[in-house]
């Protein structure tokens, strides 16, 4: 679902050039449970954007789902985003004006245009699924910063997207917490064969997960293959 | 250095009431490593942002560093917390509009109007501790998560306080990083005497403190002390 083929990422600022990605090439199939690792800096974010077509890459050639990404323009890529793929970001990216709620079943309304009967059972047993339910009528600032990560996880998976990129969604959880998390994932890969792609540190998640692609500077520096837990 | 007893604190919400801390009591002497951990939403960030001055308690007593701080008003609350204490906010609460290099003086500026010279001095040495000397003139939305983090790190540290409130220091680092950062922290509390006190879910600072407090909804549950590794 997922090639990418010498892809590169420089983000310019004024007169210096800052070379995120350099020289990137791997290829994740539908249904796998996959994740990059690496130190701080190393170009974990910047991947999983371009892969989710939140940036574009400055070379190299990435195809998500047999749509070549570096050929659309910002619109289309909105659109295919929004079509596809559930992205769970790294600083949670909530919409503060909308309740727990609301923001799960924001997906749901702009994008898939889903029945609002239906929508209500959707938004109830993913707030259920990630222990979330009696939080459901506040706002982002007035949960804690594990509980917004797990509403950035329950807002990703409302629309059922083939790719799931999860950037750090484990961070601010306790184990017990992360497992349930984890575990919501296995039952989406397995039940309905979507692709999830990590950006970790997480040692839970790293022993789960199909192959691990190790980052550090911007280049890939290994490959493990697990085959899963 | 701070001596909790009955500590409550309830989140009002037009009609509804949510009890986040719900009597609790602890003492931790001025040097020592203590950390608070428990499930997402258990109570962490609530209680550090009271010891901190940020919040203030619905009942019980609170003192840190020998004042009794729900007697302050906002204004002094505010001008205390500048004079003592060193947070890292969960969520980083960075300046967007002021560089790396500049978050990390603002204190020094603000709170402790230290000479020029002397400011360069303190702000290098810290960036260089956290490993982020070369990130100094990017702007917060400019680098990684990490890197925010371990900013946000650097900030707390640079009016050297007596106490430093560091929520989820190391959520978004990997082992080695986040090795560098505990190590520094020690290494605050060997030369200064600065007391640390956390809210973490990560083992790698668990093991390294001197007692462990649990929290689950709002009570303590579990008292560990470990002496330090
Ligand atoms: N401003 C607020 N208004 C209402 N409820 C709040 C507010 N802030 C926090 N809460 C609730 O109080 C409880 C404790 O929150 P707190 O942020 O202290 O938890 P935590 O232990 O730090 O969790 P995490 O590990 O997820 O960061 C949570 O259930 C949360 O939803
Ligand atoms: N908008 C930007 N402009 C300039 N440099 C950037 C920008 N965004 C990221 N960078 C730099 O690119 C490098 C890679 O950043 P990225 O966010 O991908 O790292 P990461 O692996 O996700 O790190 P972390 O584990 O800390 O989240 C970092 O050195 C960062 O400072
Ligand atoms: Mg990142
Ligand atoms: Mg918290």
């Amino acid at each position: 679902i997922i090639i990418a083929q010498d892809v590169h990422k420089v983000y310019r600022m004024g007169e210096v050039n800052v070379p995120a990605l350099r020289g990137v090439s791997f290829k994740i199939e539908s249904g796998v449970f996959a994740s990059f690792v690496g130190p701080s800096g190393s170009g974990k974010t910047t991947l999983l954007n371009l892969i989710g077509c939140l940036d574009q890459l400055t070379d190299g050639q990435l195809t998500v789902a047999d749509q070549d990404v570096s050929a659309l323009n910002y619109t289309e890529r909105a659109r295919f985003r929004g079509d596809h793929i559930g992205f769970i970001f790294q600083d949670f990216n909530l919409i503060p004006v909308l309740t727990v709620y609301e923001n799960v079943e924001y997906p749901l309304v702009m994008v898939k245009n889903v029945p609002k009967n239906r929508r209500k059972e959707k938004v109830l047993s993913l707030l259920e699924a990630v222990g979330m339910s009696d939080q459901r009528d506040k706002f982002p600032n007035q949960i804690s910063g594990g509980q917004k990560q797990r509403l950035a996880t329950a807002r990703a998976l409302t629309t059922d997207p083939k790719l799931v990129l999860a950037d750090e969604p484990t961070a601010n959880l306790d184990s017990a917490t992360a497992y349930k998390i984890i575990e919501l994932m296995r039952k989406l890969s397995r039940e309905i064969g979507t692709t999830f792609v990590f950006s970790t540190h997480d040692t839970k998640i790293i022993s789960e997960v199909d192959t691990v692609y190790t980052l550090e500077d911007g280049m890939i520096t290994g490959t493990l293959i697990q085959k899963g837990a």
